[in-house]
């Protein structure tokens, strides 16, 4: 099955995505650490969509070579106080019979 | 309510998915995109923000550039500082290396709001209500979706408080998934549905599927609240009618 793949295979998908996603690794050894990174990426996006049941995809992008921490730490930023939500507005609540 | 809407045919959404980089400021985003929403809503003008002028300047009271905020916080800003000009004016860098510009505002567009609500909370029917209203900027457990591609997302959520901010730009029902809220994202149009995402809607919690309910925000404009022409562009305006006046009256 796909997620059987030879490294030899997963290693030439790999080789595309940098191609595609114009990435370039300047310090030494980076380039394999992110191959690994890359590889069990990979593995977790064929296992979800092998499921039959998947109400979505997951694919290869702009992320595929970045551990969980490092998305995180990157690409999220989302902050929230209980304070923000002080001021309830009564303006949407929805209504029963609403229009 | 109605069964479907989707903003971005409403002419509400800047057409362009806008990409924050490597850069924690999906809350400048996703609020320069609520206020482009209400700005077109009731102005019938779609105008694009500037995400940067909000990293660059509204700093400290709940928004930190790119280490992250929250668009309740950028609303408050921007009545604060009397408006938010365009991205063309103040472009994108995705860095928080500068300071913030004084922007001449008296010769640039920008666009003003007047405040801003919170939609009563863990309620999905009343952020329905407010999403067939206005786009509805709200903030989600977001760490498990960065290779999302396609479909309507429903888990694993990375926790119960929402660690991303983002716009609900429409609601909708997919025939084999269900009910749907229609996201928009800040990372790329390679990202997600050409940068959307469809997330679960009418999830059986209050909190809605990955915090969606917890805490959605949006702001609030008067269609009288003027914002293309800047105070002082307006009183020389002004000035230039009296002349006009005093001179044919001579």
């Amino acid at each position: 099955t796909k997620s059987q793949r030879n490294e030899a295979e997963v290693q030439k998908m790999y080789e595309q995505w940098i191609v595609e996603n114009g990435k370039n690794y300047n310090g030494l050894g980076e380039k394999e650490r992110r191959f690994k990174v890359f590889k069990d990426n990979l593995k977790r996006i064929e296992e979800h969509n092998s499921d039959p049941n998947r109400s979505y995809e997951r694919g290869l992008n702009q992320f595929s070579d970045l551990t969980a921490d490092e998305f995180r730490a990157n690409y999220l930023g989302g902050k929230m106080e209980g304070t923000s939500v002080s001021d309830v507005a009564e303006r949407y609540r929805y209504m029963e019979g609403d229009i | 309510l109605p069964d479907e809407v989707d903003w971005r045919e409403g002419g509400a959404v800047v057409p362009r998915v806008k990409k924050q980089g490597d850069c924690g400021s999906c809350w400048a985003f996703a609020a320069t995109a609520a206020v482009e929403g209400i700005n077109q809503i009731t102005t019938g003008e779609l105008i694009s923000l500037s995400e940067q002028e909000l990293i660059d300047c509204d700093r400290g009271n709940g928004n930190f550039g790119c280490v992250g905020g929250g668009a309740v916080w950028a609303f408050e800003f921007i009545v604060r500082n009397g408006g938010i000009v365009t991205d063309e004016v103040y472009p994108y860098v995705g860095n928080t290396s500068a300071a913030c510009k004084a922007i001449e505002m008296p010769t640039t567009r920008f666009v003003t709001i007047d405040g801003h609500e919170v939609v009563p909370e863990k309620d999905e029917m009343s952020l329905m209500k407010a999403v067939a209203h206005q786009p509805v900027s709200v903030m989600i457990s977001a760490a498990n979706m960065s290779d999302y591609t396609s479909g309507v997302y429903k888990g694993p959520c990375s926790n119960l408080w929402g660690d991303h901010n983002v716009l609900i730009v429409g609601y909708g029902t997919s025939s084999e998934e269900g009910d749907y809220w229609l996201i928009r994202n800040s990372w790329g149009p390679e990202w997600g549905e050409g940068g959307y995402l469809r997330l679960q809607r009418n999830f059986h919690e209050s909190t809605g599927k990955c915090a969606v309910a917890v805490a959605p925000v949006y702001p609030i404009k008067s269609s009288s609240s003027s914002n293309l022409l800047s105070p002082s562009v307006f009183k020389l305006l002004l000035l230039f009618v009296f002349k006009l006046v005093s001179l044919t009256l001579l």
